[in-house]
């Protein structure tokens, strides 16, 4: 099963229109290595993206050079998996 | 143990789990559920509805949706729970009651098997089906941009690599053709509920135009009253309107086809995640996730057995 180690999603906050142009650009850079989960919308609502471990440096570093605030939503979605993965086994076990 | 009271409503389950968990439901329950095979998926796995009937030919029905994007899990949990509570709640709850005496409830529990499947296997976070073409690398449509509504607009990707891309053409994915087979010939579906996670949004057409439809006025009514009921039970914030202003520009997407194809009621959700979780819900939060919904999908039964049209 793939694995998810040290992959993370990020929030991130687009203050305007062309802020959120910067993130289009970022999906059309790496489409099959930023996977946005939820999308450049508009303004108001967050964007997140789980960004592989392999590519954090450099979309960090991306989201940092164009001035793009962002948060960490989830630190390492692997560690959240295998939660999910032993919380299934113990139901069945019960 | 082929029970369903020995069943995790808590839990997340495998496909096999969860079709089992289907059988179980309908033998329980003959009286009042049947199970539907309305087509296959691209692998070739059963594509299964559930519909909830008290009797009589082609009534007035209700379409609900879960799971069309595999790794939103909280749909399917969500889903199996809401059929239980039907179940449970006939012939206690008046409006569940007067709404089964009238009409039909359908039910697709897992609407992307094959998506769902692999995401047991082998990737957690796949959304998209697992259809393959002759000298296309990458796999998978997004079924929820293969409907024939708006289909290749804005909102909508023509990249097979991309997360969004729509397919070659308007319903060539089995398991969207298989809902539109089933709907059109039913003819008599006067509400759909396609039922996405996360983000805690409750939306109606139209995505792929920002121009509002005819009923604009009482979809956002009603997605109004269904917030807040939804909200009453533990505190949980939607906000509402149609997907085009409230989300993003979407095409080809499974509301939009159906209200473009006579289905009023036409709504779309993104379930809870709390801001935290995205796709990775903890399962200690099916149980809240699925009650809050829960009476935001009667409200708008209800209104759709009122409002006869």
């Amino acid at each position: 099963q793939m694995n998810f180690t040290g992959d993370q999603v990020l929030r991130v906050l687009a203050k305007n229109e062309e802020q959120l142009s910067l993130l289009r650009d970022l999906e059309g850079l790496k489409p099959q290595k930023v996977d946005f989960w939820r999308g450049p919308a508009r303004p108001s609502l967050p964007v997140d993206m789980r960004v592989p471990f392999s590519e954090l440096k450099d979309v960090k570093a991306y989201l940092g050079s164009h001035g793009l605030a962002y948060s960490v939503m989830i630190k390492d979605i692997q560690v959240l998996l295998d939660e999910e993965r032993e919380a299934m086994a113990k139901s069945r076990r019960l | 143990e082929r029970s369903t009271s020995s069943f995790s409503y808590a839990s997340y389950h495998t496909l096999e789990e969860i079709y089992s968990w289907i059988d179980n439901f309908v033998a329980e329950h003959s009286d009042i559920v049947s199970k539907i095979r309305i087509g296959h998926s691209f692998e070739n796995r059963s594509i299964v509805v559930l519909k909830f009937s008290t009797g009589g030919p082609q009534r007035r029905a209700i379409w609900i949706d879960t799971g069309i994007h595999s790794r939103e899990w909280i749909t399917h949990a969500t889903g199996i729970w809401t059929a239980k509570k039907i179940v449970t709640e006939y012939g206690k709850d008046r409006t569940l009651t007067d709404l089964l005496d009238a009409m039909d409830i359908f039910m697709e529990i897992v609407t992307n098997p094959d998506g769902f499947a692999f995401t047991h296997s082998m990737n957690r976070l796949w959304r998209k089906n697992k259809s393959t073409r002759p000298g296309i690398f990458c796999i998978g449509v997004d079924l929820n941009r293969n409907w024939k509504s708006g289909f290749g607009g804005n909102g909508s990707n023509n990249n097979p690599c991309s997360e969004t891309y729509r397919g070659p053409s308007p319903q060539s994915e089995p398991e969207v053709a298989a809902i539109v087979d089933f709907i059109t010939s039913h003819g008599n579906i006067k509400a759909l509920i396609s039922i996405h996670s996360y983000s805690q949004m409750l939306m109606y057409p139209y995505g792929h135009s920002s121009e509002p439809v005819p009923n604009q006025k009482e979809l956002n009514d009603l997605a109004k009253d269904a917030a807040q009921a939804l909200y009453e039970v533990h505190g949980i914030q939607y906000i509402y309107g149609s997907i085009s202003t409230t989300l993003y520009v979407a095409s080809g997407i499974t509301v939009d086809w159906a209200y473009d194809n006579g289905i009023k009621f036409s709504f779309t959700f993104e379930l809870r995640d709390t801001g935290r979780y995205g796709f990775l819900l903890p399962a200690s939060q099916i149980i809240p996730t699925a009650q809050e919904t829960w009476l935001a999908l009667r409200t708008i039964m209800e209104h759709t057995l009122n409002h006869p049209y």
